[in-house]
């Protein structure tokens, strides 16, 4: 709804960068 | 909020030099944040930071016999992922990484972003309460525990999982390979989250 608590939504902005990070170096046309 | 005592900053460096560090090789590390619920009166635990570090090598854990999410299940997942994408970035951010495959451990570790435990309730309660800590290692014991977070994380692959109380919470780690019980992770835990000298913060 929107409304997510400042530590979870910290948590999870972590997790999508390292996430989208960690796809980058696996692929090798950086999708 | 109870979190005052400690900066929300050094808890997630704390969590990745734990795992980050350690010999053995960890999926993620949670902290449960030990919390009161001010209206029913009672204390529960809650999400206070998470680091998920993935898995070795996906290629291994799929010989280990943790079968791939459904296609209808694949797009559930990258669909939550892409509401929240949105939620975080704006609506209209564009983000190509949404649409990659979810692995278990990734829904395990942002599904685990919703939930709380009763002191008591819960593995991560459980060991909050009697101030012990619990380390399940190999499928078969998670499958068979009575605590129905084990039984889930071994549904997502996950073969260790380990709950260690602190002073303020407890710090969960979770494991795709077996790790039997480190008394050397143990005392990095107390050193770590001891959270009773609020110089620490």
């Amino acid at each position: 709804d929107g409304d997510l608590p400042l530590q979870r939504r910290k948590s999870l902005q972590r997790f999508l960068e390292k996430r989208r990070s960690r796809l980058v170096m696996v692929s090798p046309y950086g999708s | 909020p109870a979190a005052a005592a400690f900066n929300q900053e050094t808890l997630q460096q704390r969590l990745q030099t734990l795992i980050d560090g350690a010999q053995e090789s960890w999926t993620y590390a949670i902290f449960w944040q030990s919390s009161v619920d001010d209206f029913a009166a009672q204390a529960f635990l809650g999400w206070g930071d998470g680091y998920y570090k993935g898995e070795e090598d996906k290629a291994k854990r799929s010989k280990k016999g943790s079968s791939p999410a459904s296609i209808a299940e694949q797009e559930h997942r990258k669909k939550v992922l892409r509401e929240l994408n949105s939620l975080i970035s704006g609506p209209a951010s564009t983000d190509d990484a949404v649409d990659e495959e979810v692995t278990d451990t990734e829904w395990f570790f942002l599904v685990s972003m919703t939930q709380s435990f009763m002191t008591g309730s819960g593995l991560p309660g459980q060991a909050f309460y009697t101030s012990n800590p619990v380390w399940l290692a190999g499928p078969e014991r998670l499958a068979g525990s009575v605590c129905e977070r084990a039984r889930q994380a071994q549904g997502f692959g996950l073969q260790t999982m380990v709950c260690i109380p602190s002073a303020n919470g407890v710090v969960e780690l979770g494991s795709t390979e077996v790790i039997f019980q480190s008394t050397d992770l143990m005392n990095k835990v107390r050193v770590l989250f001891n959270f009773n000298n609020p110089d620490l913060g």
